[in-house]
């Protein structure tokens, strides 16, 4: 659906509080070791995006275990939340925002707070008949 | 910003890239314009160009509308959720969720935070940056943050986008560093929305 611009939204979409994640609102607080039904959704969320390696076969259980607490640790930490390892309000509230399709975590490696690029500046001392190189991590 | 694995970019001999819209689609030009738009934010500060081909099965850049299970295993999920997905290079597929109801014109003043509408734009640079070999960067303000709040627009490269592109492919020889050079996409010129 495409609108030309904005006024051309109608009031169904206009005012919805509709939001695509909606059942994760019902894990708020949850924390390691609970048993809480639909919980493997938000499992199989973390491994869409990265956070549970796809080694971890898709039929996950309802316990909030140290894999979910892991994942949930590295996406505050992605997000630069709070690390709780808990579905705390915020995090949920993160969770829930419409996103892009990408992984954050590509083969175990997290993409986002690896932060920006070293650079390394390059230098020869003369000394001797082979010149050395030195690196400054910058 | 971060980058993929491996630091993929396109080549050296491959820096003037064609980019196609899936005719199954049957946009429009405005529609088109907006990409033309995504494109040029991104050859404005480093040393590509993006030309818009009619070509789909030849281009660099391959751009399509899908709903559901559209056979990369990356499915979309209908309204919001995932909006799009990009590959890194030189693949150069670009996939966006038909579901969603995308905003194509820029102005977005009236936009009401909780619609369920989404700018066209914001997410074409967002994805537009993966095809080039950036991954999601953890910096809120970046154009590469993995999330967008419904009725919000968010178009300009920050500095982290354009530092992590100019590590990729250098900068665009007219870039200053401070106002984005004259467009360089043969497209943009003659976009409507110009």
């Amino acid at each position: 659906w495409f609108f030309p611009n904005s006024t051309a939204i109608p009031p169904s979409l206009r005012n919805t509080t509709r939001v695509f994640w909606d059942a994760f609102s019902n894990f708020t607080g949850c924390h390691r070791g609970q048993n809480v039904d639909g919980l493997f959704r938000i499992k199989k969320y973390f491994q869409r995006f990265g956070y549970i390696p796809e080694t971890f076969t898709g039929n996950f259980t309802d316990d909030f275990d140290d894999i979910l607490k892991s994942a949930i640790e590295l996406y505050q930490k992605n997000f630069r939340l709070n690390v709780t390892g808990q579905l705390d309000a915020l995090t949920i509230k993160h969770i829930v925002v419409p996103r892009c399709g990408n992984p954050d975590v590509v083969n175990g490696t997290s993409l986002m707070h690896s932060g920006r690029r070293k650079t390394f500046e390059v230098s020869f001392s003369p000394g001797g008949k082979v010149p050395r190189l030195h690196t400054v991590k910058r | 910003y971060a980058l993929f694995p491996g630091e993929p970019r396109w080549p050296r001999d491959r820096r003037d890239l064609t980019y196609a819209f899936d005719p199954r689609n049957k946009l429009t030009d405005e529609v088109k314009s907006v990409f033309a738009r995504a494109f040029g934010r991104w050859s404005d500060v480093t040393a590509l160009s993006f030309t818009n081909v009619e070509s789909f099965s030849s281009s660099d850049i391959t751009i399509g509308f899908y709903t559901g299970d559209h056979g990369d295993g990356e499915s979309f999920d209908g309204v919001l959720g995932t909006l799009a997905h990009a590959f890194s290079p030189p693949s150069g597929k670009f996939h966006l969720d038909a579901d969603e109801n995308w905003v194509v014109s820029g102005d977005l003043d009236s936009f009401l935070s909780v619609t369920a509408a989404v700018d066209l734009e914001s997410v074409a640079v967002h994805e537009i940056g993966h095809l080039l070999g950036l991954g999601h960067s953890s910096v809120e303000e970046s154009i590469m943050y993995p999330t967008i709040t419904t009725g919000k627009r968010k178009v300009d490269l920050t500095s982290d986008d354009v530092e992590g592109i100019q590590y990729l492919y250098g900068a665009n020889p007219n870039f200053n560093g401070t106002s984005p050079p004259a467009a360089t996409t043969r497209e943009r010129d003659t976009g409507s929305f110009s």
